[in-house]
């Protein structure tokens, strides 16, 4: 899942 | 998402819409520095690369897709708008900010999380956008007086990545894996370029008198 996506920040 | 992170997202979002406020108000751009904007749509646009490949979710994508158009329209109307560019500080405004994109083009093909074009580009708007402020800081040190809204804005534009440390120092703790240091250190820098400013914010502030940045 995108938690792990590590840019899901702004 | 974590509160932190919203309320730094809440609070970048309000410097933009207060610089949007302060041109279309004033229909001036006077103490605003051209060259952070310029600094800014470049930060926006090599970070969102992933704007149209990647979905995280829609507040993620509706809020790439304000910072990317807000940051553009501000470096249009700046150039551009017969008004507006008619107050710009050309003068005041000369800080050599190329040679900022370029020093953060070299850090970033020597540091980055992997070497690949999208997260080369991610860690050099990273360190792009912890410099960019430095353009302005020095045409309000320059221009002298500030007026209100050009310092409600920096203050707001300080403060959202103080909320995005908290946020990491969070996610550091509730979460197992931490892979963010580029942008926890680069955050810290960017925070700290801030805290002369935030003295003498909270100094006018205090006194109620208009913020003065010594030269």
């Amino acid at each position: 899942n995108y938690m792990d996506y590590d840019h899901d920040e702004l | 998402m974590n509160v932190f992170r919203f309320a730094g997202d809440m609070t970048h979002l309000i410097s933009i819409l207060v610089l949007l406020l302060k041109i279309y108000t004033t229909k001036s751009c006077s103490g605003i520095s051209l060259k952070t904007q310029e600094l800014y749509a470049v930060v926006f646009v090599t970070r969102y690369l992933d704007l149209v490949t990647d979905f995280i979710s829609v507040y993620n994508t509706v809020m790439k897709v304000v910072f990317i158009s807000s940051s553009l329209a501000i470096v249009w109307c700046i150039r551009r708008h017969k008004v507006v560019r008619r107050s710009y500080d050309k003068e005041l405004d000369t800080f050599r900010h190329w040679l900022l994109v370029g020093a953060c083009a070299v850090l970033a093909l020597v540091v980055h999380e992997k070497f690949s074009f999208q997260e080369v580009c991610w860690a050099f708007s990273i360190y792009l956008e912890a410099v960019a402020i430095l353009p302005q800081l020095v045409l309000l040190q320059r221009s002298g007086n500030v007026d209100n809204l050009t310092g409600q804005y920096v203050f707001f534009l300080g403060a959202y990545r103080a909320f995005y440390i908290l946020n990491w120092i969070y996610r550091y703790y509730s979460e197992q894996h931490f892979t963010r240091w580029i942008s926890c250190v680069s955050g810290i820098v960017q925070t700290a370029l801030y805290a002369d400013f935030f003295y003498y914010y909270f100094i006018s502030w205090k006194n109620n008198s208009k913020l003065q940045l010594p030269a």
